[in-house]
């Protein structure tokens, strides 16, 4: 994807950023 | 042949605008389905929230650009409105996928996610119209257009009162959700990334030293990553 670096790992996503596991 | 710039902008906005077209300035059935899903429904409060939101951003466009343009500020909130509904669509399907979990009421009840969210389609909405641009110095306020630097990131920030902190917590998920963005596009949220990580996110009064404080107090802090990681 463009050269972008997605360092999310498989595990991660955006529920886990914003704390609601 | 290589496009003229105002060329290469003209068919930025063509393929935005075209993209979001089948996208509506309402939630979608299965996005309104999400938020019915949830223990608290959101839906009301996603809506007079995106009412309040559009006020003032196209009041505070309007400061930057000129008192003439608040009319495109509000052109820009609702090509930006329909972008999120569109990404945060995609990302709760993503969600579901991966945490097999139909109930994101804790996620969907976050103002600073939607804010977050928001402002990030807010961002690549400008930047598509080369009103948000690293180019000519753009974060330095220094040459170029005024007109241009004016709403340059971080100005989305600060009209949005959210911490830079929790704007970058949406950034590659949204890459990841919405692959139809341009290379410059991408270019363009990897430099709002960076600038986050190098110097906004470190600016007194930023969460994450507080953060960083918590993690330090339960003994997280111990587990120290060695350099070469």
């Amino acid at each position: 994807s463009h050269d972008y670096h997605f360092g999310l790992e498989d595990h991660e996503g955006i529920s886990e950023l914003f704390d609601c596991d | 042949p290589p496009q003229t710039p105002i060329r290469a902008a003209m068919t930025s906005i063509q393929l935005l605008r075209g993209d979001l077209t089948s996208s509506g300035d309402q939630p979608s059935t299965v996005l309104a389905t999400y938020f019915k899903n949830c223990t608290v429904d959101p839906t009301q409060d996603v809506l007079k929230r995106l009412e309040t939101l559009g006020q003032v951003f196209s009041q505070r466009f309007g400061q930057a650009v000129g008192p003439r343009c608040v009319v495109y500020g509000r052109q820009r909130f609702a090509l930006g409105v329909r972008l999120y509904y569109k990404v945060m669509e995609a990302m709760l399907k993503s969600e579901e996928k991966r945490l097999s979990v139909q109930n994101f009421s804790k996620l969907l009840n976050d103002s600073t996610f939607h804010k977050s969210l928001l402002a990030c389609a807010l961002e690549v909405v400008m930047s598509t119209y080369g009103e948000s641009s690293f180019k000519n110095g753009g974060y330095n306020h220094g040459g170029g257009d005024p007109a241009e630097t004016n709403v340059c990131f971080p100005w989305i920030l600060d009209v949005f009162s959210l911490a830079a902190f929790d704007f970058y917590k949406v950034i590659e998920s949204f890459i990841k959700a919405e692959p139809t963005l341009s290379k410059d596009i991408v270019k363009h949220l990897e430099t709002c990334e960076n600038l986050i990580m190098e110097r906004i996110a470190w600016r007194t009064g930023s969460p994450l030293f507080e953060l960083l404080k918590q993690e330090h107090e339960s003994g997280a802090a111990e587990q120290v990553e060695p350099p070469a990681s």
